[in-house]
């Protein structure tokens, strides 16, 4: 009972991608993107904890990075970052109404890891 | 409004409201980043052609088929074929003033178009270019006579425009037989003349268009093929049915779009 009543350790979730939709109404940008009305772009965000599991998609460099971090804290943990992006196509209006698509790359995070 | 991109549980409390000048700042970054040097003010009356919505909802849709077959597949893609391919395509009317019926009589319309192609930025590498012309179906008697109903569309690359008293010297960039009896889009490839204008740097002397229409045309027939504004037409019909010039082109970034061979 009395461990039940310390105060909870805050956990701190772990590396994954988190949702982000970018609205282009939202920025006034509607009027000259014709479609789409706007995308998922997603965001990389949790820690990258001692021993790095599998799942946390890491190299052998950021397994090396985050055991040295452990004996010694002024080595930074590997960070949690984008590591697939795809690209999004974009119909939309320039400066002289033409109507122009293009694809961009690396617009949409589709998996996060430590590196 | 460019705060809006900001995460709502990612921005910080009582941080101090962004002064306009971040705002403009940020804004531009984006712009640069799309390859724009303004943000564009397109007027409400700005019209998009089906055919580039329709080119949008094919690519997205190829996209997302890629992303899955990524998933599965590791061999990667030669950068030559990338290369090879497009990751932007712009769409262009022609300048109507500029419009010039070189002839109308009874057996041949013969027009000129030219196409502003002096927005394509000189960085971007023109793989290939289709020129989109429309055709209404004509309702005919069926008659005895088998060349009825066909029309031969030409198109030409004008290469050095007509002189007082004489024709322009021409090529011939494609051909097609067409039978009025369906409305269609035909697309012509114009890709050597677009190239010339816009690799080699060559004047930009327009296409001419040529519908030669069957021996016994008259009235309707003449008009199967919507190279020209017409009388009757209603306000919106005419921006939707005009002549379409399409590039596909790559900027040297990014992946190509990929259901080009496809169509």
């Amino acid at each position: 009972q009395a461990r039940a009543n310390k105060p909870k350790k805050k956990h701190k979730a772990n590396c994954k991608r988190h949702s982000l939709y970018v609205d282009f109404s939202d920025v006034g940008w509607n009027d000259w993107i014709v479609a789409p009305p706007g995308y998922h772009a997603f965001y990389c965000q949790g820690e990258c904890p001692f021993p790095l599991a599998d799942h946390l998609n890491s190299t052998n460099h950021a397994i090396v990075q985050t055991l040295v971090n452990s004996v010694n804290s002024n080595i930074p943990k590997a960070c949690c970052v984008p590591t697939d992006l795809s690209p999004i196509s974009l119909l939309y209006l320039d400066e002289y109404e033409r109507v122009i698509l293009k694809n961009y790359q690396d617009m949409v995070v589709e998996g996060c890891g430590c590196r | 409004g460019c705060a809006g991109l900001l995460p709502e549980i990612g921005r910080r409390k009582n941080s101090p409201h962004l002064s306009q000048d971040a705002l403009d700042a940020f804004e531009l970054r984006l712009l640069t980043m799309f390859g724009l040097k303004q943000r564009p003010s397109p007027s409400k009356s700005a019209l998009v052609p089906q055919y580039m919505l329709d080119l949008f909802t094919t690519y997205s849709a190829n996209s997302a088929e890629q992303k899955h077959h990524k998933a599965k597949s590791t061999v990667g893609r030669s950068a030559d074929r990338s290369a090879s391919r497009a990751n932007t395509v712009r769409s262009f009317h022609h300048d109507e003033s500029t419009e010039e019926l070189t002839s109308h009589h009874s057996g041949k319309t013969t027009q000129r178009f030219l196409f502003n192609l002096s927005s394509i930025p000189g960085e971007e590498f023109v793989t290939s270019a289709e020129l989109r012309i429309y055709r209404e179906q004509v309702m005919t008697n069926s008659s005895g006579n088998s060349s009825a109903g066909y029309h031969r569309i030409n198109i030409h690359e004008i290469i050095k425009p007509a002189l007082p008293f004489k024709e322009p010297i021409t090529r011939l960039l494609d051909t097609r037989l067409v039978q009025h009896g369906l409305s269609k889009w035909e697309s012509f490839d114009v890709s050597p003349a677009v190239l010339r204008w816009t690799m080699e740097a060559h004047a930009n002397h327009g296409f001419v268009v040529e519908v030669v229409h069957p021996g016994d045309a008259e009235g309707d027939y003449k008009s199967h093929v919507r190279v020209s504004r017409s009388l009757h037409d209603s306000t919106e019909s005419w921006p939707q049915m005009r002549p379409l010039l399409v590039t596909f082109s790559h900027d040297g970034k990014g992946h190509v779009l990929h259901s080009r061979e496809k169509r």
